[in-house]
């Protein structure tokens, strides 16, 4: 049996919003550790790696682990049916084929169920070492969704560099050619204004924008978003959710042949 | 021109 009561059920909004672009089909894990998902787009360029913990939930009951398929377009346009101050709860039975979502409004005078059938996915985690990057820059998300927007007006591809001066998205297309640098900078009123650049190795890689504009769908999930990056691994974008977990976003790169 | 990698270069599948 499972039961997870999330009060702010908004999370759970934005996450799928954050995913469903790139991911089709995806099981979500369900364990003593939390809520849970990995899953590649169709392309198996860029991958989703997702973590609600189970201390974050109000009410987090899962006998034995479950792996639910579901099509993140399908559970997208149920959760939009919650209200934006709904609490979500999710159910499902050991076995079952089905998962239930359950909506409660603030008043609790309006409760809402939805059951959904569940799909028979294969699952095809990638083992995901951890890495010590050259270089991992912490910047305001709502930038970082600015800057990519902004270069993918001129260009397909960016080449994103980390030296000492900054880090640098550099694009170039029919029209000419565009350099964004972001400096360090730690001097701010709120700490989730700052750049804050960590650098081993100077390190220069190019990517796709396309793919890193739908990571940036996840904007309103973290006021700040952290890029790692090493010469031959994909990038990672991490947004972190507040008290849960973190929803993070590799890309592989663009290399010559 | 640059070639658009897959994941599956840089990490095993589990």
């Amino acid at each position: 049996m499972l039961e997870l009561r999330l009060v702010q059920g908004s999370l759970l909004k934005k996450v799928l919003e954050a995913m469903k672009d790139l991911v089709t089909d995806a099981n979500f894990d369900c364990s003593a550790t939390g809520f849970s998902l990995q899953a590649m787009d169709s392309s198996h360029v860029a991958l989703v790696a997702l973590l609600l913990r189970s201390e974050g939930f109000e009410h987090y009951r899962c006998d034995r682990n479950i792996t639910m398929g579901m099509n993140l377009n399908n559970v997208s346009k149920l959760l939009k049916c919650a209200g934006n101050d709904d609490i979500i709860t999710i159910k499902a039975d050991d076995g079952g084929d089905t998962v239930t979502f359950m909506f409660e409004n603030p008043k609790q005078d309006k409760i809402s169920d939805f059951e959904m059938k569940l799909m028979d996915l294969d699952s095809e985690h990638l083992g995901i070492p951890d890495a010590e990057y050259h270089a991992i820059v912490r910047m305001p998300s709502l930038e970082f969704s600015r800057i990519c927007k902004d270069l993918s007006s001129i260009g397909d591809t960016v080449v994103i560099s980390v030296t000492k001066e900054g880090i640098k998205f550099s694009t170039r297309g029919d029209i000419g050619n565009a350099n964004i640098v972001c400096r360090q900078n730690t001097t701010v009123d709120k700490p989730e204004e700052a750049t804050v650049i960590q650098m081993n190795e100077a390190v220069s890689l190019t990517f796709a924008l396309r793919y890193l504009n739908s990571f940036t769908k996840a904007t309103s999930l973290s006021e700040t978003v952290t890029i790692s990056l090493s010469s031959e691994l994909p990038l990672v974008a991490e947004y972190k959710i507040a008290d849960m977990g973190y929803i993070k976003f590799y890309l592989a790169p663009k290399i010559e042949d | 021109k640059p070639k658009q990698q897959v994941l599956s270069r840089f990490f095993a599948p589990k």
